[in-house]
């Protein structure tokens, strides 16, 4: 799996997550990549995409749980996704990188390790698996 | 206001410490180059539903990453890519489902957002709806990789899924051959 997200310097959002899935897969199954709000999500606060065991982070509707943790609790991105990697999906099952419309980036991640990589206009940046 | 951040991914999973040089180092490669192709596109101006297509369609060209062209194989020894890409500011969205023909298939979720009142096109009616609009297409074996031929072996071979960066063998993480739910 594949994503990327991205927020520009008025707070502009977007988010975008591909895949193929996984090896041996039942011929038609839907992971969670393309489902709204599972997989992939943005909006006025923050933009999400998950990588994973894509049933459990369709159980867990894993980037909505960000954004609403941000939009009913007032929580910030980097608390909002701490939460939901610790409580929304089982160990070992999930990875996402997210970005909020004030600049902050997280990409957490409970699995043993995830490729991923970030940069912000102040010259920040990371590339990193574990 | 802030400045632009960005964010990328080239999957997660069960990777080992001890993950070969000879498989990390071309796939750290890939993060780079698409991260520089990302803060290029912001650089020129670009705005952010147009960056995430952007690098998205670059790490789907990435024959390392499982998407595009190196995505896994299904049981049936086919391809199935999705794909889905949201608007923050208008929560417009689009995604895709079962396409084993389309090059990126990230731009043809985005055609399903902004040329369709629909959310998700998914299998036989994805691939006519890329047909219909000219997206590239290329023969299903174009996308298949000789190491993903060797993985469905493997995992065929232990009669289990699996995920991201996971090593062959019954007891690694990653196998969920036996759960009983998803």
């Amino acid at each position: 799996t594949v994503g990327c997200v991205a927020v520009d310097s008025a707070g502009n959002l977007a988010s975008a997550t591909s895949t193929g899935g996984y090896v041996n897969k039942m011929a038609g199954r839907i992971g969670d990549s393309p489902i709204i709000g599972a997989g992939t999500y943005a909006n006025h606060l923050c933009a999400v995409s998950a990588t994973g065991q894509g049933e459990d982070i369709i159980r867990g509707t894993v980037a909505r749980d960000v954004a609403a943790l941000m939009e009913y609790k007032g929580l910030s991105l980097t608390e909002a996704a701490a939460y939901v990697i610790d409580q929304s999906v089982p160990k070992g099952s999930c990875g996402f990188i997210a970005v909020s419309a004030n600049g902050e980036v997280t990409m957490p991640f409970n699995t043993n390790g995830m490729f991923r990589a970030c940069a912000t206009e102040d010259g920040y940046t990371e590339i990193g698996i574990w | 206001m802030v400045g632009w951040a960005i964010a990328l991914h080239g999957g997660g999973g069960d990777i080992q410490l001890d993950y070969p040089d000879e498989l990390r180092i071309p796939r750290e490669i890939a993060l780079r180059h698409c991260l520089d192709v990302g803060v290029s596109a912001f650089k020129s101006g670009k705005p952010p539903l147009d960056v995430v297509e952007l690098v998205v369609r670059e790490l789907e060209n990435q024959p390392v990453f499982n998407a595009g062209k190196g995505s896994v194989l299904t049981a049936e020894c086919t391809i199935e890519m999705e794909a889905s890409i949201m608007d923050g500011k208008t929560k417009r969205c689009g995604a895709v489902s079962g396409l084993n023909t389309v090059v990126n298939p990230i731009s043809l979720a985005r055609l399903v957002m902004e040329k369709t009142p629909h959310v998700y096109l998914a299998f036989n009616a994805a691939e006519a709806f890329a047909r219909a609009h000219g997206v590239e297409t290329v023969e299903t074996s174009h996308l298949i990789t000789p190491e993903n031929i060797q993985r469905l072996k493997q995992a065929k071979e232990f009669n289990r899924v699996q995920l991201d960066y996971t090593s062959p063998g019954p007891k690694a993480q990653g196998y969920h051959g036996e759960s009983q739910t998803g």
